[in-house]
């Protein structure tokens, strides 16, 4: 079972979009893809489709302050091979209320490791923020996507999640790589993309993604209608290019 | 002196571009505007060009938690009639810090109204969470502004936000106000954005401001010059909006 945070301070980049999408097309390929609902906005849960009814009862709080394994939580989607852990309502305490428990920064990793889940690869959708939702997501995971909006003030928070990533590599979870830097809602007619790609590729090679994910309506569209861009618009370049993703991820691990 | 937090725990909706470039709108239309960037990312604070030497000197920090009075840590900007707070790099702990702290909810009102600031209008950049230091902004704040981006995803959180308006409005400001709900990121082309805006006016009428900010690349180009749009281009789309919702909100206040 391979973990993997999908994590950014910087809001709207397209980490839960990533989640999603990535998840669903190595679902497609037939891995089993579990997704882990660490945002107390709850958007990945609601991207698949949960109803909310079910999230209130099934979410991860009850396993990371409350004692229910994390194998009882998850619910599967209308998705073959997804299934996810959602986040409820009460996710929007956790923050504060982890400050004062023991093992704060490591319980998902002890929820995560207690059980066997029946998953080949684990994705956990990160809040904004490098508070201790997104902190025992990295100490949880082997390595880390970051997706990254090809816009100047996403380019700025970079350092900053690569510092905490390195903190907790250093601190908590030896183990932590970066899977990659993913490039998002790249649009093609504006400079500002195309000097984002290049900066990046020359400053940090090959751990940002041959793939480049564009802006493409169709994924903003997909999920009021509670569905991955896959099942929603599956020759769309969104669509496409999530599944292309997927490829270049297997490939990878396959040469490892 | 008007104090307004600009808040929505949805990430990327455009929190920063409104308090930066509505503010400078404002203080080209003569009013002298305070920012305090109260998000750990501190983009209102470099978006208006502040060094980070001096932002690691002068920041909201310093005030919060620390014991220096707001009004020594403004800093000018080179646009007239536009200062700033900063936000440094101790912010990032905040969250954690308060939580033990007295008054852990009000420390920034009792700063904000300790001593007089030479300003008519403050805008508080606030992070996409909520959290103390947004429960902090709400509590300081007379009114807010919520940006919301025209897409499915960003429409699912506003109920939250409202509600901790609200939930702030009974507990620790009864002055609290909704200023009004401001579409931004409007793409006339696509469909999404007019279904969001006509079901948003239909769900709250006149809360939402009648202008709304398209979708315009030299919004997202401005923040590499670190100049408002107004000044890295005063005649694009974006930057004329912005002064029209400054024009909008100038009205209303002579109304009341
Ligand atoms: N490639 C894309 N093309 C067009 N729209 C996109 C794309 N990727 C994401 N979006 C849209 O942009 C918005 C932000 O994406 P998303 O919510 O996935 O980001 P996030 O990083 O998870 O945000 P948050 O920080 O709030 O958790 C959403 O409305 C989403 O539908
Ligand atoms: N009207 C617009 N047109 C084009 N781009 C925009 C517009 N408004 C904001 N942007 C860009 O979209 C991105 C998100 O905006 P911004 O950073 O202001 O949102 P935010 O809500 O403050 O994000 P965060 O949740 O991370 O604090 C930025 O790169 C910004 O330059
Ligand atoms: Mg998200
Ligand atoms: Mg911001």
């Amino acid at each position: 079972m391979k973990v993997i945070a999908v994590a950014n301070q910087k809001g709207g980049v397209g980490k839960t979009t990533t989640a999603v999408n990535l998840g669903a097309s190595l679902a497609i390929l037939e891995k089993k893809v579990l997704i882990v609902d660490m945002d107390p906005q709850g958007n990945a849960t609601s991207y698949v489709g949960v109803d909310p009814e079910v999230a209130r009862e099934n979410n991860v709080y009850r396993s990371l302050i409350g004692d229910r394994p994390l194998k009882d939580l998850v619910v599967k989607t209308s998705f073959p091979n997804l299934s996810i852990v959602p986040a409820g309502p009460d996710l929007a305490g956790a923050e504060v209320e982890l400050v004062d428990l023991e093992r704060r920064e490591t319980r998902l990793r002890a929820r995560l490791y207690e059980f066997p889940l029946d998953a080949d690869v684990v994705f956990i959708d990160c809040p904004p923020s490098l508070g201790l939702l997104t902190i025992n997501a990295l100490s949880a995971a082997h390595s880390v996507i970051v997706p990254l909006q090809c816009e100047y003030l996403a380019m700025e928070g970079l350092g900053r999640i690569l510092e905490t990533i390195e903190m907790v590599r250093s601190s908590l979870n030896p183990s932590l790589d970066v899977e990659g830097v993913l490039l998002t809602m790249f649009d093609g007619r504006n400079n500002l993309s195309h000097q984002v790609e290049e900066e990046l590729r020359k400053h940090l090679g090959s751990i940002v993604f041959d793939t480049v994910i564009p802006r493409n309506v169709r994924i903003s569209e997909s999920p009021s209608f509670g569905r991955p861009v896959l099942m929603y618009a599956y020759s769309s370049r969104g669509a496409v290019k999530y599944l292309e993703l997927a490829e270049e991820l297997l490939e990878k691990w396959q040469k490892r």
